[in-house]
């Protein structure tokens, strides 16, 4: 049997290491730490480097540390509008959600993009009705509430700025 | 913005992303790393890779698709393909961020150009580690 592996991340940005208490840093190394456990118990198990990476993404969607799922920011109304995409190396299969609200995990949307339906990539309501079809656990507004994230929109609603999850605001155009 | 990618025992790949978007992003804005070809690609003849950072950066460099096409077409390691991406092409245009990836020899690479990066990997040689700001 060949070599296995799994990397993963939770975002990469301008982390102030002076705003990083040592609760937090253990908060965040924590989960990134059971994703990581969880990926690699598939591949140890001789699961599917597809279900791995599944299950790793889950976890932190399931956080309300990391931007995806649970901790997503808030877009410009108030809103949470995730994306998620999800592809396999031998096939080159692939699947994608976009502008998704109220879904508990996007990336098992994703995953069926892939494999149950014809297409590639579904966006808004469409991408909603596809994931109410499977089944897929909805959430509230509650849910995707906090109270750190809600602040850093404050600091910026009303405003053409956004900020990066990790970063400070950014004014640049993009072509 | 999270993402993970794998190489299994029968030497497949597969990589996923998912975000939350920008903070007061415009509605309707598509454009963060969970796009296939901009964050997220996987090819088990190259690699898996799952971008973070300015999403739209990473669609108008086609970033991880082209990590895999400098593998393929310019026969550079999986190291080689992800540095020259994150540390220089991305930088080029004026884009921030990193990626993890994975080839299919189990090798993994993860690049970043910010500061920090969240990030975990393991090895079945018993290579580990859960880190976030460079070493």
């Amino acid at each position: 049997m060949a070599r296995f592996a799994i990397a993963l991340h939770g975002g990469a940005g301008t982390l102030i290491k002076g705003n990083m208490t040592p609760d937090k840093e253990k908060a965040y190394k924590k989960v990134l730490s059971e994703a990581l456990q969880k990926g690699y118990t598939v591949l140890e198990n001789d699961g599917a480097a597809v279900d791995a990476v599944q299950e790793a993404v889950m976890c932190m969607e399931d956080s309300a540390l990391f931007n995806a799922g649970k901790g997503s920011v808030f877009s410009a109304n108030g809103t949470h509008e995730m994306e998620a995409a999800i592809m396999e190396g031998k096939t080159r299969k692939a699947g994608a959600v976009a502008l998704l609200t109220g879904i508990k995990n996007p990336i098992s949307v994703a995953r069926d993009v892939m494999e149950k339906s014809q297409h590639v990539f579904l966006l808004g309501q469409g991408a909603l009705e596809f994931a109410k079809s499977m089944d897929h656990v909805l959430q509230d507004s509650k849910y995707f509430y906090d109270e750190f994230r809600y602040q850093q929109w404050q600091e910026i609603k009303g405003s053409s700025q956004f900020q990066l999850d990790h970063s400070k605001s950014k004014n640049s155009k993009f072509g | 913005t999270v993402g993970a990618v794998a190489c299994d025992r029968r030497s497949n790949l597969a990589a996923a992303t998912s975000t939350g978007g920008m903070t007061n992003k415009m509605i309707g804005r598509l454009g963060d790393s969970a796009v296939p070809g901009a964050g997220n690609y996987a090819n088990n003849k190259t690699c898996a890779v799952s971008c973070t950072g300015s999403g739209e950066y990473f669609l108008r460099g086609v970033v991880a698709y082209d990590v895999s096409c400098l593998m393929e077409m310019k026969n550079m390691t999986l190291q080689e393909a992800a540095e020259e991406v994150i540390q220089r092409r991305i930088l080029e245009i004026g884009g921030d961020g990193g990626l993890i990836a994975v080839d299919a020899e189990a090798n993994i690479s993860l690049p970043f150009n910010t500061e920090g990066m969240y990030r975990a990997f393991q090895t079945s040689d018993g290579v580990a580690g859960v880190k976030i700001y460079k070493d």
